[in-house]
């Protein structure tokens, strides 16, 4: 009855947090690699420059 | 760095069992409380 | 009444998940303040070896 809807309101609505921190979560990974690959490229940009000397 | 990745992608796990375990005790709560008043 | 428990039930689990994501945050931030640092140190250190060559 009314309480089994507010149940599954409160539910669902538990459910979208979950999803918004999940993209959330997923996006915090991605710029952790995002920085990490930037970081190795300029390693390797550096170790060419000095091989060149 | 490719630990550091490593420890993210388990820490992103881990707090993903987190938010069910809490959705999940949400779920039987309220369903006690439903069963308690019908 | 029942509706005022299931409420409570759901701010309850509401206020665990905000908890859990602020501590992951924070230690996010932790984490990536942790890999600069030892990021400029190696820095310096790979600068003071080339002044000495």
């Amino acid at each position: 009855k009314a309480l089994e809807e507010m149940r599954s309101h409160y539910i669902k609505a538990v459910g979208k947090i979950k999803g918004d921190m999940l993209r959330y979560i997923h996006e915090s990974k991605e710029r952790a690699a995002e920085m990490i690959r930037t970081e190795v490229l300029r390693e390797r940009q550096e170790t060419a420059r000095r091989m060149r000397k | 760095a490719a630990r550091f990745l490593e420890e993210e992608e388990l820490r992103s796990q881990q707090i993903l069992e987190q938010l069910d375990a809490h959705i999940e005790v949400l779920k039987m709560e309220s369903e006690r409380t439903v069963k308690q008043f019908t």
